[in-house]
């Protein structure tokens, strides 16, 4: 996170608020709501306290205006500059401008305004933009469907203000940070020869041409998948790649998710009720036999015939010396399973069926 | 001859949003001096190269893909630089 220069700050914790005009693309109290909720999630981790006011002048005064609106910092049409706020201060201190000549939205359409609103207030109450992708303090515009304050927005506006007393204040989602030993994944899979890990709503990617492990939201790819996975695995010689949560899974080919998904894994692959998600799953190009690994147990899927082979489930730390317990993901990469459980990854040869290297979950981003 | 080479139009639309966001939003100085004809340490190119760093891309100075695909994003009109 990153504190406006010269860390400018409100001397009170109670501030009023006073929205000046309202957009035409939504329902006033869609509006009403949207800034509210805004305001709440700063709120609820700080001691500061918002209050609507209908006339006057209040310390944020938030309005919807075009182009060039006599700040000093004109907007550009649509796209491109969707709003902007003035660091605490008296006057223009603290205000919020929308540029109405963007759609404002209440859902996953852009502009969703709840969510530019949250950003706007973090530089109201003193933030600037944070580095972190994860942040709503980060400059460019994400929605994944829920606005949340990630801990690096919480640490900035606390540095400020100090916490909320409310005890029960909501868990902020940490941004995964590649070199963090502690690191683990939900769900890992290849794709067209490269290796995508899963985290939260994150989705992590070597690449080749860059040093830096590449991290964005899985909604850049798949905006349609749920926010967090719990298993993937890809089909290679279908280019296909299958993404699951619960007892339900979605197909995709590139960043296409196949219509008529999610389907249930009950129907498509034959698994009992009692199995109620699947932890990891990997899939052998060459044999077409795809392992499904849920708690102690595994089960056996046979690609081509389409049906789960006879005589599964079976305990993986039988068949999978070494590999006892639950699997949290794993994945096939030049003929090697590699299998994470927690902080731990196993490379494990599949012929001599044994563990080769004991390694770090995240051994693959170059720490 | 068949004349210079011209810039692909958008080429020329690409410079022109760089040094545009560059003056919105890392305090580049507006010189009319374009980047085209820039040379290694000019402004734009540091600029550049701020831009790069803040969102975590390669630091080439150069207008790259990646970095114009950031550029494309919408996002918050308050500049990344403090002013």
């Amino acid at each position: 996170f990153v504190l406006t220069d010269g860390n400018p700050r409100w001397e009170k914790t109670h501030l009023t608020y006073r929205i000046e005009n309202y957009t035409p693309d939504l329902p006033q109290a869609d509006v009403d709501s949207a800034i509210e909720k805004a305001f709440q999630l700063w709120s609820d981790v700080t001691p500061l306290k918002f209050t609507k006011v209908f006339e006057d002048q209040a310390d944020i005064m938030i309005s919807f205006v075009w182009g060039d609106h006599r700040d000093n910092s004109p907007f550009d049409g649509p796209g491109g500059n969707l709003a902007h706020a003035f660091q605490p201060g008296p006057g223009i201190g603290g205000d919020v401008h929308f540029d109405e000549d963007e759609g404002w939205t209440n859902n996953l359409r852009n502009y969703n305004l709840y969510r530019v609103a949250a950003h706007e207030l973090g530089h109201s109450l003193g933030l600037s933009h944070s580095t972190d992708i994860g942040a709503l303090m980060y400059p460019n515009y994400f929605f994944t469907g829920d606005v949340q304050l990630s801990q690096d927005d919480v640490n900035g506006i606390q540095a400020i203000y100090g916490p909320s007393s409310n005890p029960n204040k909501p868990i902020a989602p940490q941004t995964p940070q590649a070199c963090d030993s502690k690191l683990t994944f939900d769900a890992i899979t290849t794709i067209r020869g490269e290796v995508m890990f899963f985290k939260d709503k994150f989705y992590m990617r070597i690449n080749p041409f860059y040093p830096e492990v590449e991290l964005n939201f899985i909604s850049v790819f798949w905006p349609h998948l749920p926010n967090t996975l719990e298993a993937a695995y890809e089909v290679a010689n279908r280019d296909e790649i299958r993404f699951f949560k619960g007892s339900k899974y979605w197909a995709a080919r590139g960043q296409n998710v196949l219509r008529g998904y999610p389907k249930d894994i009950y129907t498509s692959f034959g698994f009992p009720k009692t199995v109620k998600n699947i932890d990891a799953a990997v899939s052998e190009e060459d044999t077409g036999k795809t392992y499904f690994f849920v708690a102690n147990k595994y089960w056996r899927y046979d690609e081509y015939k389409r049906s789960m082979d006879a005589g599964y489930p079976k305990i993986i730390a039988h068949d999978f010396p070494g590999i006892g317990h639950k699997v949290d993901a794993v994945f096939k990469k030049d003929g090697f399973f590699y299998f994470f459980q927690g902080t731990r990854q196993y490379k494990y040869d599949p012929k001599n069926r044994r563990i080769l290297t004991l390694l770090k979950a995240n051994s693959w981003f170059n720490c | 001859s068949h004349g210079f080479p011209a810039a692909s139009k958008t080429q020329e639309q690409d410079v022109e949003m760089v040094q545009k966001y560059l003056e919105n939003y890392y305090n580049l100085k507006n010189d009319g001096d374009q980047i085209e004809r820039q040379k290694k340490s000019s402004p734009v190119v540091e600029k550049l190269k701020q831009m790069q760093e803040f969102f975590g891309l390669k630091i080439t100075g150069k207008p790259d893909a990646e970095t114009l695909n950031v550029m494309k994003q919408p996002r918050c009109g308050v500049p990344d630089m403090a002013q």
